[in-house]
């Protein structure tokens, strides 16, 4: 089976990162 | 003059004007009115709006209504009128996606099936209706402006210009502590590395992030077991799936469209018959003899697809995606040069 978001992982991985943090400490 | 009378079919002159109604049909992104005849069937009108739209891939799309409340869409062998709408004019109906491919790239052919798809997808996710990680969320913000905006270019796109739009779903925005321009930064960063996509690619990107969300093209019903239990069952382009109330994203059971070997109901009960005659029947109550017969609406037009999906393409889809093909390959030369 083909991993989810497959080609998008590594531009996933980096906006997550980016959001990090910022995260409220609720969310 | 007079001979030109004689070829005159008088009687047709006189011929009373057929009785007709005024409908309004409501698509993701225009709303247009047509004059339909009181003996047109649901499959008249939609063909007539599927052709004032350019639209050839008409399998994935419907036109829903709101029958008591709940969602309805009209059907193809049945007289228009002979629906439980509204009959006060114009009869509105909105046409929109009511199947959902397993794989859009593969499956839509045309331009205009893959924007109407990807308009009704992003405005579920702006809802949220539909479930969107914030990674996932920003990146798909920046494929929906790269097909808005074409590509970036920083003399033009200056800080403030997606101060208008909308992008992120509310809970994406409530979750950090980020300001609009610094969610504009983050997007935009995303949005430039999309250089030289154009609009139908972008939204492409943009429809092939969405279908790994747990929750596209899922059609949700709340059910009861057997035991009284609430769960919510759903309806997509793999098969069926029964979920917990508390959790819409990860199915408890699956019975995939080629595991199962009938399904079937008597006024409220649902019945799932595996092909495995080892594993039980899943029996299930819905709301209402109503939501029974969408379900079953529902069931059957995935399976109908599933199974063409696995079948040679018709010649009339061998044509389409040859043409867009071509038509891709003409465009695409046509961007080079430009």
């Amino acid at each position: 089976p083909v991993p989810k978001f497959g080609p998008y992982q590594k531009a996933l991985r980096e906006i997550r990162n980016s959001l990090m943090p910022f995260a409220n400490e609720s969310g | 003059a007079s001979s030109l009378a004689a070829k005159i079919n008088f009687k047709a002159l006189r011929r009373k004007p057929s009785k007709s109604f005024n409908v309004r049909i409501v698509t993701i992104d225009a709303e247009m009115e047509f004059s339909c005849q009181v003996k047109w069937k649901g499959k008249d009108l939609f063909d007539l709006v599927c052709r004032t739209i350019g639209l050839r891939e008409a399998w994935f799309f419907g036109l829903q209504y709101t029958e008591k409340g709940s969602v309805a869409w009209l059907k193809m062998d049945k007289k228009v009128l002979d629906h439980d709408v509204s009959k006060e004019e114009p009869v509105t109906f909105y046409f929109l996606a009511k199947f959902y491919p397993e794989n859009a790239e593969e499956e839509m052919v045309q331009e205009i099936t893959q924007h109407l798809l990807f308009l009704q997808v992003k405005k579920s996710i702006l809802e949220e209706e539909i479930y969107c990680p914030p990674e996932a969320s920003v990146l798909m913000a920046s494929y929906a402006v790269q097909a808005k905006y074409g590509d970036y270019d920083p003399k033009i796109h200056k800080p403030g210009f997606l101060a208008q739009e909308e992008l992120l779903p509310k809970r994406v925005i409530n979750l950090y502590q980020m300001t609009p321009e610094m969610w504009e930064e983050r997007i935009t960063a995303c949005y430039a590395e999309h250089r030289g996509r154009a609009r139908d690619e972008a939204e492409m990107e943009y429809l092939k992030i969405a279908q790994d969300l747990e929750m596209y093209g899922v059609s949700y019903f709340s059910i009861r077991n057997k035991k009284g239990t609430n769960l919510m069952l759903g309806v997509d382009a793999f098969g069926l799936h029964i979920y917990d109330p508390e959790n819409k994203l990860t199915p408890k059971i699956s019975f995939p469209w080629n595991e199962i070997r009938n399904i079937s109901y008597s006024d409220k009960e649902f019945a799932i018959k595996p092909l495995d005659k080892k594993t039980e029947v899943f029996k299930f109550n819905s709301s209402k003899l109503r939501v029974n017969k969408l379900i079953l609406q529902l069931c059957i037009g995935n399976h109908d697809l599933f199974m063409r999906r696995r079948r040679v393409d018709s010649l009339e889809v061998q044509q389409m995606k040859s043409q867009a093909r071509e038509e891709k390959a003409r465009k695409q030369l046509e961007r080079h040069r430009l």
